[in-house]
């Protein structure tokens, strides 16, 4: 295993924390200044009387306005920008819809169970249109149990990163370079936690959700699919062009 | 092929 220095951990804490903080879309006092305002029910009936495809598509527009930030933040990482395009390219198709999963408990409000959306907070009734109801309700439980763990934002950077430069996606052409950034990750969200005087447990806790996002983006994809079989024009004719590069 | 990303990744960061 490499040899880092406090410093070098703390360096890297600084800078993953400094791009996300500079990329994460909605400040949380931004937030709080509109109350958490709730949608009122006829707006919750408004979305769900929407046509399915034009509900798929309204949330693929946020999905992908989301992802871009998530680039940028990448982006902002050194490590990130050193690596080949090749790998950039595989990590953020993997790794970008998952850290916006993660992003998503900034914006969670866990006593209602709702979350930010097209500025209102919605519940996951909201979303029925879509026709993945055991989906949303994963997502929405993910969230929460995100919010359980009360991480601070130099903590959610981290975790984010640590899955961003996951080793282990296919198709890497540098996996070792990635493994590094992964590992120096790792060593400093480890790091953070103990200066943070986190009980032990919240690292393995946050290992857990690793496959629980990986499950949730497979989902995803099946959802997709299986939407793709109903409305192919649609896809193909009104959804945003970054979405399709990166799901199609 | 991921012609959008590519462009997103080269674009210096605003």
């Amino acid at each position: 295993s490499p040899t880092v220095s406090m410093a070098e951990l703390d360096h890297l804490a600084h800078i993953i924390s400094k791009s996300h903080l500079e990329t994460c879309q909605h400040l949380r006092e931004e937030l709080q200044q509109m109350n958490w305002q709730n949608l009122l029910q006829d707006e919750v009936e408004s979305y769900q009387s929407k046509p399915r495809e034009v509900m798929w598509q309204l949330c693929a527009v946020k999905i992908t306005e989301a992802i871009q930030y998530v680039v940028e933040f990448a982006k902002r990482i050194d490590g990130f920008m050193d690596l080949c395009q090749n790998d950039q390219i595989v990590l953020l198709k993997a790794g970008s819809l998952e850290v916006v999963f993660i992003r998503m408990c900034r914006v969670f409000d866990s006593q209602n169970n709702t979350v930010y959306f097209d500025g209102k907070f919605a519940g996951p009734d909201a979303f029925k249109a879509l026709g993945c109801d055991d989906l949303i309700t994963s997502v929405f439980d993910f969230a929460k149990s995100m919010c359980l763990l009360h991480l601070t934002e130099e903590e959610l950077a981290l975790f984010s990163a640590f899955v961003l430069f996951s080793a282990d996606r296919s198709w890497l052409q540098e996996k070792l370079q990635v493994e590094k950034m992964q590992q120096r990750t790792h060593l400093a969200l480890q790091h953070i936690l103990q200066k943070n005087q986190r009980e032990d447990g919240v690292l393995n806790k946050l290992r857990c959700k690793v496959s629980a996002l990986r499950s949730l983006c497979n989902r995803h994809t099946e959802k997709l699919s299986a939407f793709r079989a109903i409305y192919p024009d649609v896809i193909r004719t009104h959804f945003p062009p970054l979405y399709k590069e990166l799901f199609g | 092929k991921h012609k959008i990303l590519h462009q997103l990744l080269q674009n210096s960061t605003s």
